[in-house]
């Protein structure tokens, strides 16, 4: 990648690095540069740029966008009134960060929310999400420690139907996906929301720690399985780690990274956007 | 797994006359992938499989009737070694009171629950311990080590202001009026390229001279972790690791890079979100782990 102008093995093995380094993973990071090799067979390009631009495109390729049935801008109209959108993810992930961060910016759009505070297990998870459910400004709606999450997300969406409120944003807790009984809760909890509402929740994000590596395919492949993961929030982006594993996650679960974590305060987030994430990646 | 892989590599070089530099090319590449698929920093494992394949082309295994089997033999002792031999358990001089814990890492590790988790750990074991809170920023952090100082019955000691090294000092000033003979200090999660908080983690760390200082950090990190262990560890010094969420099925390749690069021992796992889920940590376990 430093003034090469054609695809030779000392360009592939660096790419190669570059992208391992990156978490981007072995198989995938190989099936990136197959492509490449093909795509570039007998070819020399012009500029370091218009190479770089080629490996840039091959990579893009691997990430899916969002769809037009979930948004991503938050002054975007939504397909259902109260939508409810619910936040999953292992243990320190940023969910609550996150929620935090989408409940802002859908107030700052203008639109009604609502914070559903469903993680009544952890220490103090109540009193985290209400002091950012007084920053961002929104009411929220919890019922503390050892409540059942079922019932608060009921208690959210009913109150959500009964007083117009746009957006319903529901934290869970941390769970492990190899966990099945906190699974299962977690299904249970989409069980429960959908009596109230059959469509909801419409959308469902899997918030990704940034730093993790290869267990965060492990992770979407599991939480997929037992709720509908619409999109990723890929958190913690402000640090050193490049998030290369959403390559994997996207191609192999057509996932979208809607969203990312670049730090702790509740505008630290952003709409994701492939080309400065494959830039960034290539750095 | 990898030993099946390399099983069936050596099944398709049975054929060969000797095992050389050239087909053991193809069981170093599997070794590799499996180490880079595992999270094992990737500089990391490109020496390491330099190691094994030297080791690999020892008179012992060319001369061997199963050399797959001897070369997973030599995966796994090479593995097992860099995680550090022996437990290596905590330092706290016993005629030190307070003796004193300080935790730092990346956030969202687990750091505060590991403080309460040792805090009971060391309850059990007959010492007096209190919790010092100086993540005075996260929200609720102060509140999240309140819940769990009261439901192991281990006072936690807090301040106003949102002052870290006040509540550090503090709770050391708490601890010798209270005749607590440890002192645990959480504190918050930072990058290791936030200049200000390695800065704020640097002061509390000359402050509080703790006895141990332990980086905690969560074990389904990527490629990254030896960067971050290395920074933490060239501006702290750290003494310990803690390695957390070991009750997930990361394979952990993090630890083996961290262990590689700071050489500083791995002295707890937490294995789950309870306050008892805490061990001390094996060696070949975790290797086995990591090779799947
Ligand atoms: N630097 C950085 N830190 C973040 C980001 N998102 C969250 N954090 C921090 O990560 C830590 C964990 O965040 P939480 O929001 O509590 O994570 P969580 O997934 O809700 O955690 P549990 O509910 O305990 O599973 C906190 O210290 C946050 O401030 C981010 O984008 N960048
Ligand atoms: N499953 C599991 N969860 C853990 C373990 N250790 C901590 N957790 C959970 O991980 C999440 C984060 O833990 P914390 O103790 O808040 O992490 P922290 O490092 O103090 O976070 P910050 O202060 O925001 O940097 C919480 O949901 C904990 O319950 C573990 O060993 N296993
Ligand atoms: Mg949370
Ligand atoms: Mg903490």
């Amino acid at each position: 990648s430093k003034g090469k102008t054609e695809v030779d093995d000392e360009f592939l093995e660096e790419l190669e690095n570059i992208l391992v380094a990156a978490d981007v993973g072995v198989e995938t990071t190989l099936d990136i540069v197959d492509a490449i090799t093909e795509r570039s067979k007998g070819k020399t390009y012009r500029s370091e740029e218009e190479l770089n631009e080629m490996v840039m495109e091959e990579i893009r390729k691997l990430l899916v966008e969002s769809s037009h049935d979930h948004p991503v801008d938050f002054d975007a109209p939504l397909s259902a009134k109260p939508y409810v959108i619910m936040i999953v993810g292992v243990n320190g992930a940023g969910k609550t960060t996150s929620v935090a961060k989408l409940a802002h910016n859908y107030d700052k759009a203008g639109k009604k929310v609502v914070i559903a505070a469903a993680d009544t297990f952890r220490a103090a998870a109540y009193e985290q999400l209400k002091i950012w459910a007084d920053r961002a400004g929104v009411p929220i709606i919890g019922q503390g420690q050892g409540a059942d999450p079922a019932s608060v997300v009921f208690d959210s969406v009913s109150s959500a139907v009964s007083k117009g409120t746009d957006v319903v944003l529901v934290d869970t807790a941390g769970r492990l996906h190899n966990k099945s009984h906190l699974m299962e809760e977690l299904a249970k909890i989409m069980r429960v929301a959908k009596k109230k509402i059959p469509e909801a929740p419409h959308e469902v994000l899997l918030v990704l720690d940034g730093t993790t590596g290869q267990n965060a395919v492990q992770q979407a492949r599991e939480f997929t399985k037992f709720v509908n993961v619409t999109g990723l929030v890929v958190t913690k982006l402000d640090g050193t780690s490049k998030g290369g594993i959403v390559l994997s996650i996207s191609r192999e679960l057509n996932l979208p990274v809607k969203y990312i974590g670049v730090g702790e305060k509740i505008d630290d987030l952003q709409l994701f956007d492939r080309s400065s994430f494959v830039e960034a990646l290539l750095e | 797994n990898l030993s099946d892989k390399l099983e069936l590599t050596f099944k398709k070089l049975a054929g060969q006359a000797t095992i050389n530099e050239v087909n053991i090319g193809i069981a170093m590449r599997d070794i590799k992938r499996a180490l880079l698929s595992a999270d094992v920093n990737y500089k990391v494992a490109k020496k390491l499989v330099e190691d094994i394949r030297e080791k690999s082309l020892g008179e012992s295994v060319i001369k061997s009737v199963s050399p797959a089997q001897m070369i997973v033999k030599i995966v796994n002792d090479e593995l097992t070694e860099i995680m550090g031999g022996e437990n290596q358990p905590l330092n706290l001089p016993p005629k030190k009171i307070p003796a004193i814990v300080m935790v730092a890492g990346l956030q969202g590790s687990g750091k505060t629950t590991f403080c309460a988790k040792l805090a009971k750990r060391l309850k059990k074991n007959g010492k007096n311990p209190i919790l010092v809170a100086a993540d005075v920023y996260r929200p609720a952090a102060i509140e999240q080590l309140r819940t769990l100082g009261e439901q192991i019955d281990v006072p936690v000691f807090s301040v106003e202001e949102p002052d870290a090294m006040k509540a550090a000092l503090g709770g050391l000033e708490a601890a010798k009026s209270g005749a607590k003979d440890v002192v645990i200090v959480d504190t918050a999660g930072r990058l290791q390229i936030d200049e200000v908080m390695m800065a704020e983690a640097e002061a509390l760390k000359n402050r509080l001279s703790p006895d141990e200082l332990l980086f905690v950090v969560d074990s389904m990190m990527g490629q990254e972790a030896v960067n971050t262990a290395k920074a933490f560890n060239d501006r702290l010094d750290f003494d310990g690791v803690v390695l957390t969420k070991l009750d997930g099925d990361a394979r952990g390749g993090a630890a083996l890079s961290i262990r590689q690069v700071v050489e500083k021992p791995i002295k707890f796992m937490s294995v789950g979100e309870k306050v008892d889920d805490l061990d001390v940590f094996y060696p070949d376990r975790m290797a086995q782990r990591i090779l799947g």
